[in-house]
């Protein structure tokens, strides 16, 4: 048996927001710690990890181990039927061959059940063995929505975003046919508040070169918390790193661009 | 593609 139940299915709502432009299906991984999905975009130039820890939930249970293929269009399509306020709980049998998606109103007059049929995902198992942390040679934490808006913009410009980290701040840029675009953000001294803070930690600077197109879709998990994290090194892939509240992360890792 | 062997490089390490 398994079940798990979030008094927020917002939040359910807005994970799938975050993947459902670079996956079109994943295995959700359950386990008495908590749920967990690593998967590669088509392409095979990002990798999407999420993980929502068993203690996040308001209620979590998981007898078994599950492996549990699903249609992330057909999720996106359930989460839509769950109201703002509305409660959720997955629930699935051990070996189960769909799963429950139920929805219950605050005042729990109004209970939605709806069954998704489990997909077979004989693919790859990736079995990503990386534990090990790795150092990073800038780490910086800056506004989501200041990063998606330096996204959005830049993506005018050309095809991809050169991220260039200093101790004094980062810098993105971007050039095209029509003309070039530079915007800079400075470490902030002392910002009232910490979702506002640019904060830069810096071994040495850094200069990598990221397609617009994955990073936009990055940048969907934006309101899932007011700060994202960009983890990088000299030809190694970027983290980026979204907090969802005390129950979990999402972390994107997408290699970036090198001239051959 | 060099990025695609990035990536791979990074998460499967020989």
């Amino acid at each position: 048996m398994f079940e798990a139940r979030l008094v927020q299915s917002a939040i359910l709502k807005k994970v799938l927001d975050a993947i459902k432009d670079l996956l079109t299906e994943a295995t959700f991984e359950c386990s008495d710690s908590g749920i967990q999905v690593q998967a590669m975009d088509n392409a095979h130039v990002s990798l999407v990890s999420l993980n929502l820890r068993s203690d996040g939930f308001d209620k979590y249970r998981c007898d078994r181990n599950l492996s549990m293929g699903m249609s992330i269009a057909s999720m996106t399509k359930i989460l839509r039927c769950a109201g703002a306020e509305d409660t959720v709980t997955l629930r699935a049998v051990d070996n189960p061959e769909n799963i429950m998606f139920i929805f219950e109103s605050p005042n729990k007059e109004k209970l939605a059940e709806y069954e998704m049929k489990l997909i077979n995902m004989d693919q790859e198992h990736l079995g990503i063995i990386k534990t090990k942390e790795t150092s990073y040679s800038c780490v910086v934490k800056m506004p989501s929505q200041e990063f998606s808006r330096i996204c959005r913009d830049l993506s005018q410009f050309g095809e991809s975003i050169t991220f260039a980290c200093s101790k004094e701040g980062i810098k993105f840029s971007a050039s095209g046919d029509f003309g070039q675009a530079t915007v800079k953000l400075a470490q902030t001294a002392d910002a009232d508040k910490e979702e506002e803070a640019v904060l830069v930690t810096m071994q040495e600077p850094v200069k990598l070169t990221f397609s617009c197109r994955y990073l936009n879709c990055f940048v969907k998990a934006g309101p899932l918390c007011a700060q994202v994290q960009l983890s990088m090194s000299n030809d190694v892939p970027l983290v980026c790193e979204y907090k969802i509240g005390d129950i979990g992360h999402i972390r994107y890792y997408l290699a970036p661009k090198i001239d051959d | 593609r060099t990025s695609q062997k990035i990536l791979e490089r990074y998460f499967w390490p020989d």
